[in-house]
């Protein structure tokens, strides 16, 4: 694969210095073509070599590609899924040779852990979970919480796993009233689990003992929140949100992530700073990844675009490649890689620097 | 906007709120 440069095209926004720029190094092309749903990145043991491999997600078939020759991806594993579609990849730090997936129509219905046989390598899979799940997040030390309704009751629940990809320990945290729409870490900080809710409240819990400490009301921030990162600083927790149901405004352009930070002593909260697209970019955000001081975001015009978050605005744009639109984008675990995938199923793997 | 205007600020927060909320 030859590398491409794509670099942002001249927008008065974003001429300046430390723009960023995106380079082609390695592409997995899908044979079959169907419809591709989510991507990312794992460790993975195979015969006593542990490499940073790429799983792949289509509606009904998740792939394990392990890194051959230079910029080439071999596939090693493939489950297949008959009865009900992948939804989602549900990345679990700290886990080796176990990939968790949601599978589900609109809503989560089942949660899976992928493995393969120690005996004679075949693929495995292991229903953990199914009904009503809202939300799900992998955490730190081999855990998993979702939370989900039966009736009238909301459930959120912590799942520690075992090696072969069985339910270890199950906790239950005490749940809001309202549901929960997404949960977040908080970073260096254990023990804490950040969850946003449908009526834009922050709620904090403790996952130790699973009180729910805090409940922080952000109303006047937009509608269907997300919370990507959240690290605590000085007494205060700063949280960086995407808005997928942002307005362009006059003054700021089109938002897509915004950073707040809240006092979770008093509950008063304030927005730090509106990351927007820049001057002539359309487009809301559709979904995205947060990984240390980078952010990118698919849009709903098709463009994946790039911010730095310490600098405070846009430093790159990838525009549709061969007419096709972007439908979701992750940074990889190192250096800077960024995997970007089509509806078609092939996946395209950028160096940012 | 500045620090204050978001109240009183501890740094032990969480053991705090901990300390504070329902079993």
């Amino acid at each position: 694969q030859s590398p491409e440069q794509t670099e942002i095209a001249d927008r008065p926004v974003c001429d300046s210095l430390n723009l960023g720029s995106l380079q082609l190094v390695s592409t997995l092309k899908n044979p079959s073509g169907s419809c591709s749903v989510d991507v990312n990145v794992m460790w993975w043991d195979e015969a006593g070599f542990k490499d940073l491999c790429i799983v792949t997600a289509c509606e009904y078939v998740v792939s394990l590609w392990k890194p051959a020759d230079p910029c080439q991806w071999e596939k090693i594993h493939t489950w297949h899924f008959t009865e009900v579609p992948v939804l989602q990849i549900i990345p679990v730090p700290d886990v080796c040779n176990l990939v968790f997936v949601a599978l589900g129509n609109l809503e989560i219905r089942e949660i899976r852990a992928l493995l393969c046989s120690s005996d004679d390598k075949s693929e495995k899979q292991k229903l953990l979970k199914s009904g009503n799940i809202k939300a799900v997040l992998g955490l730190s030390e081999r855990r998993l919480v979702n939370s989900s309704r039966a009736l009238c009751d909301q459930q959120v629940e912590v799942m520690t796993f075992a090696e072969d990809g069985g339910s270890k320990e199950k906790q239950f945290l005490m749940p809001p009233e309202e549901t929960i729409l997404t949960f977040a870490e908080v970073q260096g900080m254990q023990e804490s689990l950040l969850g946003t809710t449908a009526v834009n409240n922050v709620v904090i819990w403790n996952l130790k003992t699973g009180q729910l400490l805090k409940k922080i009301c952000i109303a006047d921030s937009y509608q269907a929140t997300v919370c990507h990162k959240a690290y605590s600083e000085a007494g205060l927790l700063f949280v960086i949100l995407s808005h997928p149901c942002a307005k362009e405004t006059e003054s700021s352009g089109s938002p897509v992530f915004q950073l707040m930070v809240m006092n979770p002593k008093t509950t008063l909260n304030v927005g730090v700073m509106l990351y927007c697209l820049p001057p002539g970019q359309a487009g809301r955000f559709l979904e995205g990844d947060v990984k240390d001081h980078l952010a990118a975001a698919v849009l709903t015009s098709g463009t994946v675009a790039i911010w730095d978050l310490l600098l405070g605005h846009c430093t790159a744009l990838l525009p549709p490649r061969s007419d096709q639109n972007w439908s979701f984008v992750k940074w990889s675990g190192t250096e800077s890689h960024l995997l970007a995938g089509q509806k078609d199923g092939n996946i395209y793997i950028y160096h940012y620097s | 906007c500045s620090k204050a205007d978001l109240g009183p600020v501890s740094l032990n927060w969480f053991e705090e709120l901990s300390s504070e909320a329902a079993p």
